[in-house]
């Protein structure tokens, strides 16, 4: 079973 | 105020139906150095940014940075008002409610004249580093549109696998499994249809395959998609608006999406 990160996990909020 | 004017407007109508699935409300900022726009689809797992740099328009004055919060499947109905050779140009007041767009044919005999209502979005932006990525293949869009397609017959996640001798799509799923492999070609009649590959290493990621489709809708902007991977980081599939081929257009529309990882 496989799980979606979402992006905004990968980038900074500004 | 703002005020530009877009020779084509059809370019602006590709840009907005090739996101307006994913995004429905977002925020485009203007400023002197052009039009961008940075939204995350509602389940916040893909990212989409738009670029459009001051030098495609054919006129563009913005005397103070206007945000101009828009639903974007209602822009999209308005934009497909305009004729295939027609020019837009969008006008907005500081603080305005309504965002101008008129539509003007090539002999000037014809004008549409459209208000759209602009809305308040409280949207959180991201900042995108700006990094180098292990792999770049680019490929016709189309072709990656049809791949994208075919491999969601099968599943719902889809394997990127790049090597220097060329990419592999993959998908496994109830009924069975398939993949598609495409060699590097730097030597083929269409220019368009070539598929090269800038890599350092090999790499392979998985991909909801919903997400994927959704950024080919982009493929009507450019015949022309650059696909960027390294190792457990956002893929960002990216597309030239106003430009020719693999040339940097003056703009730019790129999509993010997280890798899937085992739980």
């Amino acid at each position: 079973q496989q799980q979606q990160p979402k992006i905004s996990s990968f980038f900074n909020k500004k | 105020m703002f005020e530009a004017t877009l020779q084509k407007a059809s370019t602006l109508k590709k840009v907005i139906e090739a996101i307006k699935d994913l995004v429905t409300d977002g925020n485009i900022e203007v400023s002197e150095t052009g039009m961008n726009l940075q939204a995350m689809d509602s389940s916040h797992v893909s990212l989409v940014s738009l670029v459009l740099h001051t030098d495609m328009f054919e006129h563009f004055r913005c005397d103070r940075n206007v945000t101009l919060g828009i639903n974007l499947p209602n822009f999209a109905k308005i934009l497909k008002c305009s004729g295939n050779d027609d020019s837009v140009t969008l006008k907005a007041q500081d603080d305005g409610e309504n965002l101008a767009i008129v539509f003007e044919s090539e002999g000037q005999e014809r004008v549409s004249e459209f208000e759209l209502k602009l809305m308040d979005i409280d949207a959180e932006s991201l900042g995108i580093p700006d990094q180098d990525y292990n792999t770049n293949v680019k490929m016709s869009s189309a072709e990656f549109q049809r791949i994208v397609r075919d491999m969601t017959v099968l599943g719902d996640t889809c394997s990127i696998g790049c090597t220097k001798e060329g990419v592999k799509f993959s998908v496994s799923g109830d009924l069975g499994q398939g993949n598609i492999t495409l060699r590097q070609t730097n030597s083929v009649d269409k220019e368009e249809e070539a598929v090269t590959i800038e890599m350092d290493e090999p790499v392979e990621l998985n991909f909801a395959l919903r997400y994927l489709g959704f950024f080919t809708k982009a493929s009507p902007l450019c015949p022309r998609v650059t696909i960027s991977m390294s190792p457990d980081v956002p893929i960002v599939v990216a597309y030239n608006v106003g430009g020719e081929k693999d040339t940097e257009g003056a703009g730019s529309l790129s999509f993010y999406l997280a890798p899937k990882i085992d739980e």
